[in-house]
């Protein structure tokens, strides 16, 4: 199955 | 201290019933622009943000920030007592330990009157850049929602496309596969039920239908459902309310 993911990749802390 | 009138309880039940199932415990985030939450499921797969606009409440007063550590399974066990057309009034101090919730009736003969505990949440707040989606498609909610749901039965993820020739969405399981495409159809007369594509490039992307089919819950807050899409970044899928918004974003899948 396709890998999900991390939203971590695209939005960062602020 | 906050004073918060929704004319209508039925606003704010739709809205936890729409995340409850994706996030337990999240602060409520009071101020000057009304009510705003943002908050990650805990597998940092989805995340949903909200905005309850002061135009939006018949009367609203926030003096500072105020942020209310909410959990949602508890807000909405509260929020069963109020009657979807019951005036609801939030009441906080400024460092508070309680969320008071008053649900008046519209005859004005009963009061309800609830005190929900509050906790101390840490919570992360994520900085989500601005985006122009290579896609983006406006449809009836309930359309997408159907969509959902059938393709759901057949497989746990779905590939979606957005080409000039429309959005196609399908899906590939033990049982079989399904797929349905939809052309760009505008309704004049009616433009909750006509569907339209702006497309700047061609988007293919695949998702978790789990996760789709849970977004779906915010049905009841709009009509129209707006999915942008673009490449290699979260699908953005947003709920319009009158003086508001609820949104997902989704990370997509990759690789095989």
């Amino acid at each position: 199955a396709p890998f999900q993911e991390d939203l971590y990749k695209y939005f960062v802390s602020s | 201290m906050l004073e918060a009138r929704l004319e209508q309880s039925s606003v704010l039940k739709k809205v936890v019933d729409a995340i409850k199932d994706l996030v337990q415990d999240c602060n409520f985030d009071c101020n000057d622009s009304g009510i705003q939450l943002q908050a990650m499921d805990n597998s940092h797969v989805a995340l949903v943000a909200m905005h309850l606009k002061t135009e939006g409440f018949a009367l609203y007063r926030c003096d500072r920030n105020i942020a209310l550590g909410i959990n949602l399974v508890s807000l909405q066990k509260v929020l069963r007592a109020a009657q979807n057309e019951d005036v609801m009034t939030l009441k906080a101090e400024d460092s508070p330990d309680a969320l008071s919730l008053v649900f008046e009736n519209s005859e004005n003969d009963r009061i309800s009157e609830y005190d929900l505990k509050l906790m101390d949440i840490d919570q992360e707040h994520l900085g989500i850049p601005e985006t122009e989606y290579g896609a983006t498609v406006k449809m009836p909610s309930a359309e997408f929602q159907r969509i959902c749901r059938d393709l759901s039965l057949l497989s746990e993820s779905v590939a979606i496309e957005a080409t000039k020739e429309g959005i196609k969405f399908s899906c590939t399981g033990d049982i079989g596969k399904g797929a349905v495409t939809l052309r760009q159809n505008p309704n004049v007369e009616k433009p909750e039920l006509g569907t339209t594509i702006e497309l700047q490039e061609p988007v293919a992307l695949t998702f978790s239908l789990k996760y789709l089919v849970n977004f779906c819950k915010a049905s009841g807050l709009s009509n129209t459902v707006t999915i942008s899409l673009s490449n290699e970044v979260p699908l953005l899928i947003e709920y319009e309310m009158e003086h508001g918004y609820v949104r997902f974003y989704l990370a997509p899948k990759i690789g095989d």
